[in-house]
């Protein structure tokens, strides 16, 4: 594994041209595909470190472990297929996340999921707090359309909630948590939505 | 009675549900307390040549005439609550296509998500769409934009200390860049908005900020790159327009509180949390 792919794809990012949208329509295409030959080769080095840090354990099943760690690069326009096949298979989601910045952040994380009754845990096992809320038709719109546009085929998995939930994770370090269905009570709360149209 | 309440921490954010318009900002714990809105509007293009009429551009912006964006017909407000995040949707035209603003739990600014194109240009306008923040601070025509990504430096309206300048273009003579954000500030309060990607802004009246957040233009500006910016994207030969996706904070502090904000923050947006996803069997936590 390397990043020379992902020097090239920096180096991109910083000029001006890149910057400002001062390009030609073939070169920005050009652009695209090279800051995203870049993000897939990070990818690789990302989910190889992050095998690693999780469990060092691993390290003797090393190519297995990072063919597992997926990422979604395409949250923007909310699909993420991981998350989003994980609990309609029975099976639980696991998201580990990684902070870059040398201070300890606290923060809510978003994943589109196709189910409700879901429930959050740390790895120390400890209930988290987490909210689902319903998806837009607006963002469904948004995600069939470029899903086709893009990669040239339906979404498949229809999703209809985002789960946002609490996280905390050290500075320069990871947390783990784990997603499944829990039809009991307790589980994720759904959001009330209120809409009003004028006057009404 | 005409009011929506969003947000269940410190900070809250009214609403007016006939309009379903932003109209006051508030947070209980710094005790600041201001009008707020929040609009869009376009600039026009001029179509010109490179003798007649510069044309606005990829490099030259040069509106020709603002025309604010209002919604058509009722206008619909959608709030979502719930214990970590009260989200506000909303969808001012066919393509201001979708705009959330969310206050996460615990956090003292807003969210703003913008997802806005494609820009119709059937009239044969080009269009460059903003977004204002007006609050009614008093900014005696300063206010302060990043010098990429690093400290903030002053600009004040129709003025350059290293030379007398002319204004010809009151919009565009006081645009400036912007990395990371833009701020304003009186005597009392400061009104900080941050970024996720290089845009451009200014702040053309006392107490608002303006940030450009997309353009479809249909001439060339003749200063080099040769086309017209007006990407399109097809799919099975229908074409349109872009759409673009992005987000900007807003946070509104007492005066001299907003630089720890403006610097912290502006460090984790351009550092986003970063998420791995794998699977296991069953629901053993373990």
């Amino acid at each position: 594994l390397n990043i020379d792919a992902l020097a090239d794809a920096l180096a991109i990012a910083q000029h001006h041209d890149a910057v400002s949208g001062t390009e030609r329509e073939h070169v920005a295409a050009d652009y695209a595909k090279r800051l995203s030959i870049g993000y897939a080769e990070a990818e690789k080095v990302v989910a190889s470190s992050l095998a690693l840090l999780v469990d060092s354990r691993l390290s003797s099943r090393h190519e297995d472990a990072v063919t597992k760690f997926q990422q979604c690069p395409l949250l923007n326009i909310s699909y993420c297929p991981p998350s989003e096949a994980a609990l309609s298979n029975g099976k639980s989601l696991v998201i580990v996340v990684y902070n870059p910045l040398g201070w300890k952040r606290e923060e809510a994380i978003r994943v589109p999921v196709s189910t409700e009754g879901v429930i959050v845990h740390d790895s120390d096992g400890k209930e988290i707090e987490s909210q689902l809320l319903p998806l837009s038709n607006a963002s469904l719109s948004i995600r069939n359309y470029h899903v086709k546009a893009y990669l040239g085929r339906s979404p498949g998995e229809t999703i209809k909630y985002w789960l946002a939930f609490s996280v905390s994770v050290p500075p320069l370090g990871f947390s783990t948590y784990i997603v499944s269905t829990d039809k009991r009570a307790g589980s994720s709360t759904i959001s009330e939505v209120y809409t009003s149209e004028g006057n009404k | 009675d005409l009011t929506a309440e969003v947000g269940q921490g410190n900070l809250k954010l009214l609403y007016t549900t006939n309009e379903g318009k932003l109209a006051r900002y508030v947070n209980s714990r710094s005790l600041v307390e201001t009008s707020a809105q929040l609009t869009y509007s376009y600039y026009s293009g001029y179509n010109g040549t490179d003798r007649e009429n510069q044309a606005s551009g990829a490099y030259i912006f040069r509106p020709n005439g603002t025309f604010p964006i209002e919604s058509e017909g009722q206008v619909s407000l959608t709030i979502m609550r719930g214990p970590l995040v009260d989200e506000v949707h909303q969808q001012l035209n066919p393509w201001i296509y979708q705009v959330i603003t969310r206050i996460y739990k615990g956090k003292e600014h807003a969210e703003v998500e913008f997802n806005i194109g494609p820009i119709p240009v059937d009239d044969g306008v080009g269009k460059e769409i903003i977004t204002k923040i007006t609050t009614d601070m008093v900014t005696n025509k300063t206010f302060y934009t990043d010098s990429n990504g690093r400290d903030f430096i002053e600009r004040v309206r129709d003025y350059r200390e290293d030379w007398d300048l002319q204004v010809h273009q009151p919009v565009s003579g006081n645009y400036y860049p912007i990395n990371l954000g833009v701020y304003i500030k009186d005597e009392s309060t400061e009104l900080s908005v941050l970024v996720d990607r290089a845009v451009g802004g200014s702040s053309l009246v006392d107490g608002q900020i303006e940030l450009m957040l997309h353009r479809r233009l249909l001439h060339d500006d003749s200063r080099g790159v040769g086309e017209a910016l007006n990407e399109e994207v097809c799919v099975l030969d229908k074409c349109r327009g872009l759409t673009v996706q992005g987000k900007f904070y807003i946070r509104i502090d007492p005066l001299g509180d907003g630089a720890k904000w403006r610097r912290k923050f502006g460090q984790e947006i351009y550092s986003p949390l970063l998420l791995a996803f794998t699977e296991q069997d069953g629901n053993n936590w373990t």
